[in-house]
């Protein structure tokens, strides 16, 4: 798992 | 990308097209606050941070750099251009917005998904969106000849938010583990503080008279 998660919205 | 989403995006773009293009059309920020917009150049670097390493898509990548451009653009106008920085109301826009900085980065420390850099500066930036427009919100209520541009940009800004929570609902009833508690509480709270200004907003739409936020 990315250590940066959702992170598709601006 | 569902519809909402992108017609949040758009309407966001568009809240920023509007504003630039009353600085360089009539070349004055007059009721604009530059304590606002230095807030929201804060809000995109430190949730942009992933801008160079993690891909999501050309679309993210663009816009991204749209936001961050067009945001110091305005910032820099505000303070730099000869002329543009004439209009701005200095006097009026005295909002301390330190005082915002501190409490959200303290908060995004406390209360955050996950306890490392990135991820605690995307949620400083969430926190700190939405307490961003408050000192724009307060130099409107003191200002009394609001232009109409002025009173479109803050509408086309809330408008976004609103969005973005009509998005935020689609996409947890159609994507499985679609969970984001500490996006969607202060994307509501951001919206809500839009509340009073919208009302207005609306009233005077209604009544096709200039909109005028009571003191």
């Amino acid at each position: 798992e990315a250590e940066f998660s959702l992170k598709d919205e601006l | 990308m569902n519809i909402l989403r992108l017609a949040g995006d758009m309407t966001h773009l568009i809240s920023v097209i509007v504003l630039l293009l009353k600085i360089h059309s009539i070349k004055s920020c007059a009721g604009i606050s530059l304590k606002t917009q230095e807030l929201y150049a804060l809000v995109f670097v430190s949730r942009y941070l992933n801008i160079f390493t993690d891909f999501i898509s050309l679309y993210n990548t663009i816009m991204k750099l749209i936001f961050l451009g067009t945001s110091f653009s305005i910032v820099w106008y505000m303070r730099y251009h000869k002329i543009v920085r004439r209009s701005y109301d200095k006097d009026q826009d005295t909002f301390r917005h330190y005082f915002l900085v501190l409490p959200c980065l303290i908060l995004a420390l406390l209360i955050n998904e996950r306890f490392t850099f990135k991820e605690i500066m995307w949620t400083f930036s969430l926190y700190l969106e939405a307490v961003a427009i408050l000192p724009q919100l307060v130099l409107l209520q003191r200002t009394k000849n609001t232009d109409n541009l002025t009173v479109q940009y803050i509408f086309l800004l809330g408008a976004y938010r609103a969005l973005y929570i009509l998005n935020w609902i689609y996409r947890y009833f159609t994507e499985p583990d679609y969970l984001h508690w500490i996006t969607w509480i202060s994307g509501l709270v951001q919206t809500i503080l839009y509340g009073d200004f919208f009302y207005y907003y609306f009233l005077s739409w209604k009544n096709n008279v200039k909109l005028q936020l009571p003191a």
